[in-house]
Formats: structure tokens, C-alpha cells, sequence
């Protein structure tokens, strides 16, 4: 929140479109506008209402450049819209950047997304340093419900809860890396860099940079679902493949490969597999092994076709892997190959296995991975 | 959602002082060499303890390409007047 908390005493807050963007037709600016006072609207008692004329408490206009409040814009990117937190005159008023494009979809920048946080600021919310809140300074786009725990308990401070609505499912609160408990769901090289997934999120990590970066699966790929279960990449065909319950999707790069999603069934697996846990592609033998339950599979990436003699019991082929508890491990979370050790994540530990040794070597944290 | 970085350091250096002025109340004017440098390296770690990032006090790239993406224009953290 804002220093000393300003906030709207009436639970009425009037508005006003003062002028459209061009980029956009006027009802679907109106359409994302209502929308996005919406957002705020169902987790607390606030109401808007709209005014054609006069002066309303949210005063909402399109300028570039200096637009009339000694705090300009910068042209296309960087900054795309502020807005004054509640109070007289310029209190409370929102304004956009023209020199942006303004969308209604997941390209730059979507107008319901920026209005929804600039909102935030104009009922009495400042910035959020969780990266999935609305309320983070930097954009990223995401589909469904915006408001993350934090930006519902920061608004619902202010103005209390939503007498009518039930409890809103809010996005998930960013997975913290340090978590000595932090399991992960899967990880995946690609093209250098290695993407550890988590819930709605992944850490992208490159060589060259020291701090995992954050983000929200869906504000790169919005077709993703939300949970992620296997990803690996396969070099020669330079795609990075991810598994979600029975479907499979192509990355290039960062772009999905068009003609996915596909069933992981046409892989070779029997229809009674429902989802793979865990997936690596071994470079030195052109394999990639799916893990399913206690059991795991081996594609022939050459031939497109499963290795004879599979399932195998990952118990048997892996020795070693054991719970704090003594009890053997015989699933498995994640999955990746390098320098020809196989690193198998289960809950909060990693084993190390050794093909030249056939047995585990290290035990380790699983985010020690995140420089944890 | 991010700009190319900067190559040159002296664009890099002022991309920085915009965005410290900016978001982090950083005071506009000459402060004399060595002063101005220790007020930037103060709002930069004011702004990478704000982003999770780790705290230098350095313009290394992981703050630049933080400071590179499209954002909002209020405050992160300072008085608001």
C-alpha cells in the first residue's frame, strides 16, 4: 500500500473515459476498461460507477509525451502507464501511453492487464515485489483471474472483503527457490539455458547469469497449461518437448511448434499411461527416457519407436536412491543428463546417478540447481 | 517485453540513472563524482533488493534487463507526492 494508506471513503468510485486509443475499437477499450475495475470490484464492496461528463474520481485518458502532469511518457516500451493513488484533483487518475500498441490479446500490451494494475494504484495499491501479482511493476502477460494472494490481501486491507462474492481462487503466490522443502516438477535444457518448472512458474537460468529469473509460465506461453509434468530437449532436433497429463507440446526456441498439442500415446506408451512424472534425453545414445510411476521407458528418438524390454523398474536400474528415511525411492519428479551423470529429482532431493559406476554418487538438495 | 541491452557503457550508465531518478526517488542534478556514484549504487541495491536480485550495488546485466522491460510508470518504492 501506499505511505499512509489513502483510500477512497465511498465504496462508489465515479469514472470517466476521457479519450480512446486508436489502436483498438471504442467498445472493446470500454469492454477491457470495465473489465478491469471488475478485477477489483469482486474482492471487495467498491462499486463503479461511470460518468460521460464532469470531473470523476478515476479520470482515465490516452497522451504521449508530456501529457498535462509534469510526468511524461517515453515513447514505445519502457514506461507504459501510471496512475495517482486516491485523493483530490489528480488523485486516482490513470493514464496510457499512446506511443504503445494497445491489444486485447497476449501481444504487447495488453490494455485490460495494464488498466487492471494501474487500477490497483488508483484505489490505494502500490507495487508488489512477488512476480506473480498484478501488482509487480514489470509486465508480463498472463490469462485467467489476475489477482494473486497478495494483491487480494493488500485491496481487501483497504476496503475489506466482497459481501456477496465467495472467496476468489487467486493465481498461485510465486514458489520461493530457497525453500529447503522446494520439490520441482520439471526441468529441461534449452539451447543453454535450463528452465526449471514449478506450479504456474519457471526459473530461467543462464550460464552467464548468477539469479534465477522468475516468471509465469503463461505470460511466455499462454497456450501451456498451468502444471507442467516432464519437459527435456532434444538437441539434434534442437525442440524441447513438455508433458502435461496425456498431451505433449513442441517448443523451437520459445516458440510452440505448430500441429501440437499431440498424445504422449503416439510415442508408443500404452493408453493406460495417464502422465509422464519425469523425461531426459541421454545425448551419448540418442535415448529418452520417460519415467511413469515406479516404472520407466526407453524411446528410440532415431527410429521413433520404444525400446524393447520396457517398462523397467526404476528400483532395479537406479540403486541408491533413498529417502531421509531409509525407504528406497521408486518415483521420480524430474529429470536431466549431463557430462554423463543422470540427475534424478524426488521431493526435496536430487541423486546424482553414475553410468560408468551404475550407482548414485551424491545426494543433494533439489535447489541446489537454483544456487541455493 | 524487453528492449536490446545497451553495449555502450555510458548508455548504460544513463539508462540506469533514468530509471533510478524515475522509480527509485533518485535525485536529478550533479552531486560531484564520488558522491553520485555511491547515491546510484545505493538505489541500485535499493532496486535489486526490490527485484530478488542479487545485491551489488553493480549495474551487472541481470539489473539492466530488469530495468530494460516494460513497466509501469509509478514508484516502486520513495515518497509519493
Amino acid at each position: 500500500l501506499f505511505p499512509q494508506k489513502p483510500k477512497w471513503k465511498n465504496t462508489v468510485v465515479t469514472f470517466r473515459i476521457t479519450n480512446y486509443t486508436p489502436d483498438l475499437k471504442k467498445e472493446d477499450v470500454d469492454k477491457a476498461i470495465h473489465n478491469a475495475l471488475r478485477t477489483w470490484s469482486l474482492v471487495t464492496p467498491l462499486r463503479f460507477k461511470r460518468l460521460r461528463e464532469g470531473n470523476a474520481d478515476i479520470m482515465i485518458s490516452f497522451g504521449r509525451g508530456e501529457h498535462g502532469d509534469h510526468n511524461p511518457f517515453d515513447g514505445p516500451d519502457g514506461l507504459l502507464a501510471h496512475a495517482y493513488p486516491p485523493g483530490l484533483g489528480i488523485g486516482g487518475d490513470t493514464h496510457f501511453d499512446e506511443d504503445e500498441t494497445w491489444t486485447k490479446d497476449s501481444h504487447a500490451y495488453n490494455l485490460f492487464l495494464v488498466a487492471a494494475h494501474e487500477f490497483g494504484h488508483a484505489l490505494g495499491m502500490a507495487h508488489s515485489n512477488d512476480p506473480g501479482s498484478l501488482m509487480f511493476p514489470v509486465y508480463s502477460y498472463a490469462k485467467g483471474f489476475p489477482l494473486s494472494e497478495d494483491d487480494i490481501k493488500g485491496i481487501q486491507e483497504l476496503y475489506g472483503p466482497n459481501p456477496d462474492h465467495e472467496k476468489f481462487k487467486p493465481k498461485p503466490e510465486a514458489p520461493n527457490k530457497c525453500d529447503p522443502e522446494l520439490s520441482i516438477d520439471a526441468v529441461t535444457e534449452l539451447r543453454g539455458e535450463t528452465l526449471i518448472f514449478k506450479d504456474g512458474y519457471f526459473w530461467r537460468l543462464h550460464p552467464q547469469f548468477t539469479e534465477p529469473e522468475l516468471t509465469l509460465i503463461h505470460s511466455i506461453w499462454p497456450q501451456l497449461p498451468k502444471k507442467i509434468n516432464a519437459a527435456y530437449e532434444n538437441l539434434e532436433k534442437d525442440l524441447v518437448i513438455i508433458f502435461s497429463g496425456i498431451r505433449m507440446w513442441a517448443l523451437n526456441g520459445y516458440t510452440l511448434v505448430a500441429g501440437y498439442p499431440k498424445y504422449i500415446h503416439t510415442l508408443g506408451l500404452p493408453k493406460s499411461i495417464r502422465k509422464i512424472d519425469a523425461a531426459v534425453h541421454i545425448r551419448d545414445t540418442g535415448k529418452t527416457l520417460l519415467f511413469t510411476d515406479e516404472e520407466y521407458w526407453s524411446y528410440n528418438e532415431q527410429s521413433a519407436t520404444m525400446d524393447q524390454g520396457y517398462p523397467r523398474s526404476i528400483k532395479d536400474d537406479f540403486p541408491g536412491m533413498q529417502e531421509r528415511d531409509g525407504d528406497e525411492v521408486d518415483e521420480v519428479d524430474a529429470a536431466t543428463y549431463k557430462n554423463g551423470y543422470l540427475y534424478l529429482y524426488h521431493e526435496n532431493l536430487q541423486y546424482e546417478y553414475s553410468y560408468n559406476r551404475r550407482k548414485v554418487t551424491r545426494i543433494m538438495r533439489a535447489n541446489e540447481l537454483l544456487h541455493c | 517485453f524487453t528492449k536490446p541491452l545497451p553495449t555502450d557503457e555510458r548508455e548504460r550508465w544513463l539508462l540506469a540513472e533514468r530509471y533510478l531518478r524515475r522509480y527509485y526517488g533518485m535525485q536529478p542534478g550533479l552531486l560531484g563524482k564520488s558522491k553520485s556514484s555511491d547515491v546510484m549504487a545505493e538505489k541500485i541495491r535499493v532496486m535489486q533488493s526490490f527485484f530478488k536480485l542479487e545485491i551489488t550495488g553493480k549495474l551487472d546485466d541481470d539489473t539492466l534487463e530488469v530495468m530494460n522491460k516494460a513497466r509501469c510508470g509509478v514508484l516502486d518504492v520513495g515518497e509519493y507526492n
